[in-house]
């Protein structure tokens, strides 16, 4: 453990605080992707397979409860839950999923770790997670501007995958022989996909001012 | 495939 993936780890759960605080105090899914929340209820309910085998520690053990948890809630609270189920617009949020579930699929079937069925599972985990926040910022750009603690979410979640970024070149220059190439290239991709939202964000908070993030 | 690191991380 470095201090890189611990405030990544940290990173990550202050989005899913910021997100489960906003839909249930504010009773509104307005501006958030039920998309992109079953993506990732997708993601680490296929990655955290290995929690019955797998047990590396209790961290980890314990976080994996955690997210598989909260984004299981997350989903079902957008989806069925009165009143956030009818703040959620089908229209609005329209990201065709399964253009971005099957390639990760075929992905994880061809490029994995090792040719069991978990390794070709948790390869597509990873792949997909990459591209998971693409309805979200889909529909933030259709919206052109972003609810102030929606930023905050969005900003927290792009800053957990940038900061396992530092945590992987850490590791590699500090221990020998570490090797993880499928989660550096897909953790690349992801973090990519949050430049543009960061330019903006970063622009609009710069003031100190608590201006609305305004996507073109 | 790519016998990378074992799976320490989330």
């Amino acid at each position: 453990m470095n201090i890189f993936r611990f405030l990544g780890d940290m990173s990550h759960i202050l989005s899913f605080v910021i997100l489960l605080l906003k839909i249930t105090q504010g009773k509104s899914a307005a501006g958030i992707s039920l998309r992109t929340q079953e993506l990732y209820m997708i993601v680490f309910c296929s990655r955290y397979l290995d929690l019955f085998w797998n047990f590396s520690s209790l961290y980890n053990s314990f976080l994996k409860v955690v997210f598989i948890a909260c984004s299981s809630a997350i989903v079902y609270i957008i989806r069925f839950k009165s009143p956030q189920k009818d703040t959620w617009n089908p229209e609005l949020d329209n990201f065709p999923i399964q253009y971005l579930i099957g390639p990760c699929a075929v992905a994880g079937l061809l490029i994995n770790q090792d040719w069991t069925p978990f390794e070709m599972i948790w390869a597509f985990s990873i792949y997909l997670e990459a591209v998971a926040i693409l309805p979200q910022l889909f529909l933030l750009q259709k919206q052109g501007e972003v609810e102030n603690l929606t930023s905050h979410y969005v900003a927290a979640l792009g800053a957990y995958r940038g900061l396992y970024l530092m945590n992987w070149v850490y590791r590699y220059f500090t221990e020998d022989d570490y090797l993880q190439r499928i989660v550096w290239f897909a953790g690349t991709v992801q973090t990519g996909l949050y430049i543009d939202f960061f330019y903006h964000y970063y622009q609009s908070k710069r003031g100190g001012l608590s201006r609305p993030v305004k996507l073109p | 495939l790519m016998a990378d690191a074992p799976k320490d991380e989330l």
